[in-house]
């Protein structure tokens, strides 16, 4: 308690220091202020991973809704991710499918923890910097992003089996602000491939850390060594790849048929099917928009009629054996 | 989740090998 206390403090000099230096407002400053009395030391839990056969990995999750960050983490993701959105969903993309064009997913192995605070700090503000026409974002100056970001980093703490700890790479992944920021990183980092990729007219796609491209400029083996150059120029962000004519991303499985592209539904054996996403709260709403989802997803998913009819049946199916009509 | 015992050694595994986390006290 005493060192969470103590942690407060430093964090509240910092917010009242950027006061005194007018780059924050007082309203902003009285917002964002942490209440030593209400924080809560944040835990550190895991849930398994079963999409591995004969293996459990596991995924680390942290509590942090009433840690001390908590507030300022809100703030400033409130504030970057519709910029970032915007900037990030650039594609570039002309349809020019080979019948010997090959597909790649790549997964990064590890985006919530990808770089030093130091680096992330650096990388978000080259990254505002360049897309930014002034050096303001809604009123708040680049170097005070960068401000409140260092206040954020270095105070995220947590414990686990009798020990605090402290992240030295990421931020909680429970928090939106860590996907905001590790989307930032990754766009700054997928600028190397696109460079490539955008010579021979390929198509790019990303959604957080999962990545489908096309390559029609070489085989197998040149794909996977130019991946390596990448891999080796940027050892920070570490991911796995898979190369072929047909492959699974995402929900969905994506094939090219002699220069046609053929995709439909893509459903995780290891998966136990029939069953609804958990969701806490109004379950019963969250499921009838998920259903609905669910199908205009099959409907842009599905090249074949078929294929989209196995995938209605299969998501009513789901409903009556969760209990619920149609 | 089969073994819970393998579970819990995962997880004291995970956290002391990771280069994310570091021992504040």
């Amino acid at each position: 308690q005493t060192e969470l206390n103590q942690m407060v403090e430093s964090m509240n000099l910092l917010l009242e220091s950027l006061k005194n230096h007018e780059s924050l407002n007082v309203d902003l400053y009285s917002g964002l202020l942490v209440d030593a009395s209400i924080v809560k030391l944040p835990y550190l839990y895991f849930l398994p991973d079963v999409s591995k056969e004969n293996e459990i990995s596991l995924v680390p999750y942290i509590a942090s809704q009433h840690s001390a960050t908590w507030r300022i983490s809100k703030y400033l993701n409130e504030l970057l991710r519709p910029f970032v959105d915007k900037i990030v969903s650039t594609v570039f993309t002309k349809r020019e499918l080979q019948s010997t064009t090959l597909f790649c997913a790549i997964k990064i192995t590890n985006y919530h923890k990808l770089d030093i605070h130091k680096n992330m700090i650096d990388t978000v503000s080259y990254f505002l910097e360049e897309n930014l026409i002034t050096n303001k974002l809604e009123q708040v100056t680049i170097q005070n992003i960068k401000n409140l970001l260092h206040i954020f980093l270095y105070n995220n703490v947590f414990y686990y089996k009798d020990q605090i700890y402290t992240l030295t790479k990421g931020s909680p992944n429970t928090m939106p602000l860590a996907d905001t920021l590790s989307n930032i990183y990754v766009f700054v980092w997928q600028k190397q491939i696109l460079k490539q990729l955008q010579l021979n007219n390929e198509f790019f796609g990303r959604y957080k850390d999962q990545i489908f491209l096309t390559w029609s400029n070489g085989n197998e083996e040149q794909l996977g060594s130019f991946l390596q150059t990448i891999r080796d120029k940027s050892p920070n962000v570490q991911f796995q790849k898979l190369i072929a004519s047909s492959v699974p991303f995402l929900n969905a499985f994506v094939q090219n048929q002699n220069g046609d592209l053929f995709s439909r539904i893509h459903r995780h054996p290891l998966i136990q099917g029939y069953s609804l996403p958990y969701e806490v709260g109004h379950a019963k709403l969250v499921h009838s928009d998920w259903l609905r989802s669910a199908l205009i997803r099959a409907v842009c998913y599905c090249s074949s009629v078929e294929d989209f009819n196995l995938e209605r049946i299969y998501l009513e199916l789901t409903c009556l054996t969760n209990g619920y009509s149609l | 989740l089969g073994n819970c015992q393998e579970f819990e050694t995962k997880a004291y595994d995970y956290v002391s090998k990771s280069d994310a986390y570091k021992v504040l006290l």
